[in-house]
């Protein structure tokens, strides 16, 4: 019922 | 020319124990104020900040922004071969394609010299936004450690909630469900040290899903500080900080689960 989020949705690229 | 000793030695092998499972490998950027490193797992979705403060080490050179490209599980081979007590010299020439690691035993009698071939990595650094969160906890590190090992046998997802009173962490599998909840230590509690207890910092109560494999990882940091930072908001990825004393920090931000 979970659904892994990625870091790079919620980080943007320096 | 960089160049930095740590008096402890080991502090820095318990570091790089504490990211070699989660990145292969990274760029240690040396500058004038200290060491910082970034790097996601293979998956995207745990980053792992390091920064060391240059006040931390015995001594500390940097004439030029220098760039160390790292393969840790090499790096962790040559520190196997450190003593538990030996002091730890770190040096690198500003084109070199190769750092020295000196171990020195505390009386001198023992110097092991290696040197680790660097690599290339064209990685991309991430940037993490200021945030406010809506709640942060701190608690004993081998606590966090033991809970987040325990509720893994039970299943892989632990769902973390904060109230004012307590932050609970709720697990749910095949076989059943359960959760541990950590009361906040009495304010009025002025014996005992302050590591051991449970503080609770609370804008509003929030909750959010974690996978259990990547909060076990983070907590081979468990050895660097006694107690653990979690900060929480909403839709936002946990932050899990170990703290250590004078030389920074290691922080792993962890993208959430969200139930569907």
């Amino acid at each position: 019922p979970f659904q892994q989020q990625t870091i790079t949705n919620f980080f943007f690229k320096a | 020319m960089f160049e930095c000793a740590l008096i402890q030695g080991e502090l820095f092998r318990k570091l790089i124990a504490s990211v070699q499972d989660l990145v292969q490998d990274g760029n240690f950027m040396c500058d004038a104020n200290g060491i910082s490193l970034q790097g996601m797992d293979s998956s995207h979705v745990a980053l792992v900040a390091l920064a060391l403060k240059k006040e931390g080490f015995v001594e500390y050179r940097c004439d030029r922004d220098v760039t160390l490209g790292i393969n840790f599980a090499n790096l962790a081979k040559m520190l196997k071969c450190m003593g538990a007590k030996d002091r730890l010299s770190i040096r690198a020439q500003d084109e070199g394609d190769s750092a020295s690691f000196v171990f020195e035993s505390e009386d001198s009698s023992r110097v092991s010299n290696f040197e680790l071939k660097l690599m290339q990595i064209d990685q991309e650094q991430l940037g993490v936004p200021e945030t406010q969160y809506k709640a942060v906890i701190r608690m004993p590190s081998s606590e966090f450690q033991r809970i987040c090992k325990d509720l893994s046998a039970i299943g892989d997802t632990v769902s973390i909630s904060v109230t004012k009173e307590a932050v609970k962490f709720s697990v749910g599998g095949d076989i059943g469900s359960g959760d541990m909840s950590l009361r906040q230590s009495e304010s009025g509690d002025v014996d005992g040290d302050d590591s051991e207890k449970v503080m609770i910092e609370l804008e509003e109560p929030v909750q959010q899903n974690f996978a259990l494999r990547y909060l076990n990882n983070f907590t081979k940091a468990t050895a660097l500080s006694k107690t653990v930072t979690l900060s929480l908001g909403t839709d936002m990825p946990l932050v899990t900080e170990y703290k250590m004393d004078n030389l920074g920090s290691i922080r792993y931000y962890l993208a959430p689960k969200i139930d569907e």
